[in-house]
């Protein structure tokens, strides 16, 4: 059933600004500006943080303000975002 | 008659540090649970902060579905009227009750814990949940401060007591009293019951018995191995914790805004004090499944312990949650199906919830005990689990856009991840 199953599972978490504030961490609903969608498979973490509005729950997929990938076999900790490395740019490109 | 009864265990930030999971924090009580549980090693939340993730894996709808993303919105309000998971069994004639943090208590709930939709009563709400944010930790001087590290002498607290005691006993009288009620002749009392118990720690102030904090000597403490800042982490990516810089012995170090780093004497503190109240809670859950069992009630009642999402704990120089680091988004999932239902693992009656009480016996260490299933499963998922287990008709899937729609899932039963593990 395991080999099966669904190979991903998806978070994310809203910003006010791209730079660090007083409300990054819980921004209200009216000062959400930025949306992070993370998806973790087996051997990936890809995170993209986007342009969001809040009265559609929609995210502007063409307005990226970062990316994260993180190899887990190479990386289970996290500890290195290779997403601007070119090696790993096909990776993106199937995970998004 | 005869259909099980639900208890479902929400702990607040709790990551899967638990000894079950291959930590050294010790929780002898939950580990018993999940020697006769299914224990899933790759649960993730929606998202990492207590009202989007409890509206999302309550009504089984993604953050984008609920428009819940704050600690002040009402699904019902913004994203629709959805059926939530005690809802279901409220309406399938089930009795259900909400005692302590299921729903993200206040707005986030209508004030109400969204009583009387989800609930037949209204929610139990510990009296000493209002010290929260008072001056109750006691300082080397004397004074009284308002600390994120607050181990305390209870009978010197307000009221004598704390949250999560409160609850447990609230729970265990609940408990005796629906057994007695199942035993009686009266008709009413029948009811197959959901039980939805919201446990308070290890959420910050880290206020907890102070003996807590004796398992835990500071010099065993391990700083986090990746405890710098990733040069490549994006600044939107990173969280300031600020839940933990607004308490008076945090502010006093003037960290520096937004990337400290916090001191190392702190770092193993706050870690020193998390395990310690992790132990605390698997205490009082510990109490509450042993009054499961001495009711008699044990055998025919689902259990289920997930925490709402995870917590950092000075890995990538960062505390609390508020991010979508793994760290932050997984969280432990047990699902304990008990030996009357036919979907159980066991041939025979096995449940046994004896209270472990670690400052009698030191437990044994279980990690690898009981069913595993290391497959990718998501909080909205419970839902449509939980129904399937009970023998409640199936919830069916969302269409892309479900805000009309009162009951569908974004999730997935997990029962065919059950059923094998069953088999084997």
């Amino acid at each position: 059933a395991e080999s099966m199953w669904k190979n991903c599972t998806f978070s994310q978490y809203p910003r006010p600004d791209i730079q660090p504030k007083n409300n990054t961490d819980v921004p209200k609903l009216k000062d959400i500006r930025i949306m992070g969608y993370t998806l973790q498979t087996k051997y990936y973490r890809f995170a993209e943080w986007l342009g969001f509005d809040t009265n559609t729950s929609k995210p502007d997929w063409s307005n990226v303000y970062a990316r994260e990938l993180y190899d887990l076999e190479k990386d289970v900790e996290e500890n290195n975002n290779v997403a601007d490395e070119p090696q790993y740019q096909l990776i993106i490109k199937n995970l998004t | 008659e005869g259909r099980p009864n639900v208890l479902f265990l929400v702990v607040d930030d709790l990551r899967p540090e638990l000894g079950c999971y291959g930590s050294p924090v010790i929780t002898p009580n939950i580990d018993q649970l999940a020697i006769q549980s299914i224990r899933f090693t790759n649960a993730h939340a929606q998202q990492a902060l207590c009202a989007p993730s409890r509206a999302s894996f309550l009504t089984s709808r993604r953050p984008d579905t609920t428009k819940v993303y704050d600690l002040d919105t009402y699904w019902r309000n913004a994203g629709g009227n959805f059926t939530t998971l005690p809802q279901y069994f409220k309406e399938n004639g089930y009795f259900t009750a909400s005692m302590g943090k299921v729903f993200h208590n206040g707005t986030a709930s209508n004030e109400t814990d969204d009583y009387p939709y989800s609930w037949s009563v209204p929610a139990y709400h510990p009296s000493t949940t209002k010290y929260k944010r008072k001056k109750v930790c006691l300082s080397p001087d004397g004074t009284r401060h308002e600390y994120l590290l607050c181990p305390v002498d209870v009978s010197q607290q307000p009221e004598g007591t704390l949250p999560d005691i409160q609850l447990a006993d609230n729970a265990i009288s609940m408990i005796r009293n629906m057994s007695s009620g199942l035993k009686s002749t009266n008709a009413s009392s029948h009811l197959p019951f959901f039980l939805g118990l919201g446990f308070y720690k290890p959420h910050v102030p880290f206020k907890f018995p102070k003996e807590f904090l004796s398992l835990y000597p500071i010099e065993t403490i391990k700083m986090a191995t990746n405890k710098n800042l990733p040069a490549s982490l994006p600044d939107v990516a990173f969280e300031t914790y600020s839940s933990l810089r607004e308490r008076e012995d945090i502010a006093a170090l003037n960290l520096s805004f937004p990337y400290g780093p916090m001191p190392d004497k702190y770092h193993l503190l706050i870690r020193q004090h998390y395990y310690a109240a992790v132990s605390y809670v698997d205490a009082m859950i510990g109490r509450v499944l042993n009054a499961l069992e001495q009711s008699s009630l044990a055998d025919n009642t689902i259990i289920v312990l997930i925490g709402d999402h995870g917590w950092q704990l000075g890995e990538h120089s960062e505390f609390a949650k508020f991010s979508n680091y793994a760290l932050a988004t997984r969280v432990p999932l047990l699902i304990h199906v008990p030996p009357l239902l036919k979907t159980s693992f066991y041939q025979k009656k096995l449940t046994t919830f004896h209270f472990q009480d670690v400052f009698q016996n030191m437990p044994q260490q279980t990690e690898g005990s009981g069913k595993v299933s290391n497959a990718f499963v998501e909080l909205v998922d419970i839902f449509p689990t939980i129904v399937d287990l009970a023998g409640l008709p199936s919830v069916s899937e969302c269409p892309s856009v479900s805000h009309e729609i009162q009951l569908c899932t974004e999730g997935t039963s997990l029962l065919p991840l059950i059923k094998p593990v069953s088999a084997g």
